[in-house]
């Protein structure tokens, strides 16, 4: 469902170019659990941009399902991104004016075939089995940071994508809360085939992966075929 | 040298007031390793912030060394926090228009007393143990997570204050990187004496921590005296 062909990733820095990613290749089936393990700065989150269109490659293709990512025009690409994907950044990136309620909606706004009292139910829902159900009306800025991580999660999850690509999702969670987080992913993934990529130190995520591969320095370590089981 | 008597923080949220910390008692020996240990939201970062006078409580005191910080003028604050306090926040606070080099050495510039040379090897010197002498000149926004996390890392450690404050310092750090910078941080405690007041979910700092005190919904378990040992 996700295929990347000989992947590179070059970005200018002053006159040098720095090179995060060096030839990768990778074929992810649909309904993986998938983990990306590997040091700080080893291209972890360059990848998932790129499997995530958020980002394009310098050199080889990415591939969502049998499309060509590359061929793709802006208005394509974001709905794309809109109804197959669901992103959990490093770093959150919540909308600081709206509460943690309304981020969650946000992504469903647009989807015209769901009606606004399903959307409601589905944004209740998620924000509950987060634990932040308490915290509907608090803004970004009025949450904890492991909080905010989980709004994150909550509206990626909340428009039912094909493939969740989560950077990080556990990094601001105490083990309890985090193994909630797992347990429900692990849970979508089973019951609803969604595929997850996950970008992890957490060694749990890892175990609970049905696949990890490794990078370190911009290289992925393996082939990057599938393997059964 | 840090002591909090009786604390409390509020947060007005529209007409409500939620208390973020409740009736919080905690005195700090001077060169501890201590682990502030609970569930997200619990109230860790708020005390962090209280400890490092950079928010201010609702109700109690905060004494740092034998000065109660609430009587200090916004100056004498500024002071305390720039010769006696490291502080490595949870969403790091970079200058992004400057490089890592230049973010670690923000904090010394004002201080007379160290020469140019000596600045210039502390920076060095600091950016080479957290492992980023070759992305000296990357600005946050060409570093990955981990990567920001150090430079946070390394500009609260750079000054060689008296307290440092870290605010989950390894959560975007893998297991090896992650250890690197706690063994980095127990040397300088045990080299030096400085007192190291840690929020965290990683249970190798709590392991590392000569003390672990245990918050939830914003009150401390036990009784927050120091005990010996
Ligand atoms: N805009 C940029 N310009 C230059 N170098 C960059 C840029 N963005 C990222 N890098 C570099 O690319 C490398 C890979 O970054 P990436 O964010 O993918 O790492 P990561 O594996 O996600 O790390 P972490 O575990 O710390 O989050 C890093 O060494 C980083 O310094
Ligand atoms: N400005 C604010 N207004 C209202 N509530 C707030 C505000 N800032 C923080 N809170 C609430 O205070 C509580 C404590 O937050 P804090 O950031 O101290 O938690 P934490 O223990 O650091 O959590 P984490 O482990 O997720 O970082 C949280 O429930 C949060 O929602
Ligand atoms: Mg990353
Ligand atoms: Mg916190």
């Amino acid at each position: 469902v996700v295929r990347v062909d000989h992947v590179s990733k070059d970005y200018r820095l002053g006159r040098q170019t720095f090179r995060a990613l060096h030839d990768v290749s990778l074929a992810v089936a649909k309904g993986r659990f998938l983990a990306i393990a590997g040091p700080s700065g080893s291209g972890k989150s360059t990848l998932l941009n790129l499997i995530g269109c958020i980002d394009t490659p310098t050199e080889g293709q990415v591939y969502i399902g049998k499309e060509e990512v590359g061929r793709k025009t802006p208005d394509e690409l974001a709905d794309l991104r809109a109804s197959a994907l669901g992103f959990i950044f490093q770093t959150f990136n919540l909308l600081p004016v709206l509460s943690a309620r309304e981020n969650v909606e946000y992504p469903l706004l647009h989807r015209k075939e769901i009606s606004r009292k399903e959307r409601r139910d589905r944004v209740d829902h998620y924000l509950g089995v987060v634990g932040l159900s308490r915290y509907a009306h608090h803004r970004p800025n009025e949450l904890s940071g492991g909080q905010r991580q989980r709004v994150a999660i909550a509206r990626a999850l909340a428009g039912s994508p094909a493939i969740v690509l989560a950077d990080e999702p556990t990094a601001n969670l105490d083990s309890k809360t985090g193994e909630g987080v797992l347990r429900l992913m692990k849970k979508i993934n089973e019951s609803e085939g969604t595929t997850f990529i996950f970008s992890t130190h957490d060694f749990r995520v890892m175990e609970m992966a049905d696949r990890v591969v490794n990078i370190s320095d911009g290289r992925l370590a393996g082939t990057g075929k599938e393997e059964t089981g």
